[in-house]
């Protein structure tokens, strides 16, 4: 199993759109594919129109089982999800001297279940987070092309040197407004800086937004949208990046 | 000194954006501002183009003087920044029982000196941002007019029961686009579920985009855009309902 965390410390640039869309569309692939959240607001499930039994908060705190907390939110595509409980995991967790490890290693127990794994990360420093970089060998970072965004990647290259795990494998424009010049400016710089590693721009769509508003993805709520599209082209990028065929 | 916590558990919905033009605003009425950032991404510094030599960091971790640590800004507003040093912050202070008070502790020290304070919070369940709400008694809420940030409300609302402190005192709908079906549908739902706390919407603008991209408050940037009137409106309804004048 391949483990990525989908993460930019900036907030609202689209890590959970990118985590539901890319994930489906690696399912919709014949892909096996668990999602993760790692986010207290538990936005996967909302996303996903699924309303979880049980969350991380009982594997990380209690013990239980990856396999018994579970949902399946469509056809090869399980979620491990989050919710409001998440907030009283972290203290907990972090009286413990291997706390950074948890996470990484209970995945590793449903490993062979799945090709890929996705963890949706919140925006910021939470050690939940730091967890997810420990686990994951790859990273995508979803960007907004807005000025505040950038630099949101320099800092989470100075995390990932200090947490000594995770390697950024691609960046992922979102929000692309063609429109505004301001947006092809940014692009350029973005590409200038960081080169081979960012992918093609998903556009502005708000199919995108009433699709995570109504629990679907894009696929399912507008199939020719731009939305749509621009995600299905990712998939494909991210699948051979990664080696999954 | 009235302190306020700008924060939602949801990212990027407009926080620093209405921590800077708010402040800023405050400013331009003659009221003594000083503006905190807890958010390691250090915007706020960013969004008000100055360079700060001393942070946030320095105050809780090295006991320096908050005086000894400021920037002045713009006339009648100051800067307590923050940056990456943050990062190393957290881990330090939780080894400290009375954590959480610190960052109370350090802005009660220059409260006589200001007529109020605005936190700027990350998007996130962060130690920082526990200390923010704690140092606060009022607290306000951007929200874009989205599906998920309105979940984030209800998030923060458990959190500040849990906290025991901090009282919404305004939620401020942000990045509103009266073009979309979705946001005049959510923007009632909002109303309807928070009837007075809610303001008049800040509407969609770039130009408060490219303001913080250029390091300028929006009534530098564009005093004549839309950006500005809403803010300027919301200026005026914050210093009322805190009894500011
Ligand atoms: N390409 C796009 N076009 C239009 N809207 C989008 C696009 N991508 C995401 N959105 C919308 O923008 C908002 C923010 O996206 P999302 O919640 O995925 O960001 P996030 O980075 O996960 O936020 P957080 O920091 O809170 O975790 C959501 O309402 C989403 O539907
Ligand atoms: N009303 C608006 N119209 C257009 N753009 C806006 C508006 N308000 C904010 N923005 C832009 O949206 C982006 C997100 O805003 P901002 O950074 O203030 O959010 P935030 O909540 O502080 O994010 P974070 O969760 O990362 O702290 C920024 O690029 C900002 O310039
Ligand atoms: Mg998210
Ligand atoms: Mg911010």
């Amino acid at each position: 199993m391949r483990t990525v965390a989908v993460t930019n410390l900036k907030g609202g640039v689209g890590k959970t759109t990118t985590t539901v869309n890319v994930g489906a569309g690696l399912a919709l692939k014949g892909l096996r594919v668990l999602l993760v959240d790692v986010d207290a607001q538990g936005n996967l499930a909302t996303a996903l129109g699924v309303l979880p039994l049980r969350t991380l908060y009982e594997v990380l705190v209690d013990g239980k089982a990856v396999a018994q907390c579970l949902v399946r939110a469509r056809p090869n595509l399980d979620l491990l999800a989050a919710d409001a409980t998440l907030m009283n995991a972290q203290p907990l967790m972090t009286q413990r001297p291997d706390w950074a490890y948890l996470l990484g290693r209970a995945l590793k127990t449903v490993a062979s279940q799945y090709d890929v794994a996705l963890i949706d990360c919140s925006a910021s420093l939470s050690v939940m987070n730091m967890g997810a970089l420990l686990a994951a060998q790859d990273v995508l970072v979803p960007t907004a092309v807005e000025h505040l965004a950038l630099r949101g990647i320099e800092l989470l290259q100075e995390q990932l040197a200090r947490v000594g795990s995770g390697t950024i494998r691609c960046i992922v424009p979102t929000m692309f407004d063609s429109r505004q010049r301001q947006a092809h400016e940014l692009l350029l710089q973005l590409q200038g800086r960081y080169a081979g590693l960012v992918t093609e721009p998903i556009r502005v769509n708000v199919r995108l937004s009433e699709a995570s508003a109504q629990g679907r993805t894009i696929y399912e709520h507008d199939p020719r949208s731009r939305g749509a599209l621009d995600y299905a082209q990712l998939v494909e990028h991210v699948s051979t990046l990664l080696g999954l065929q």
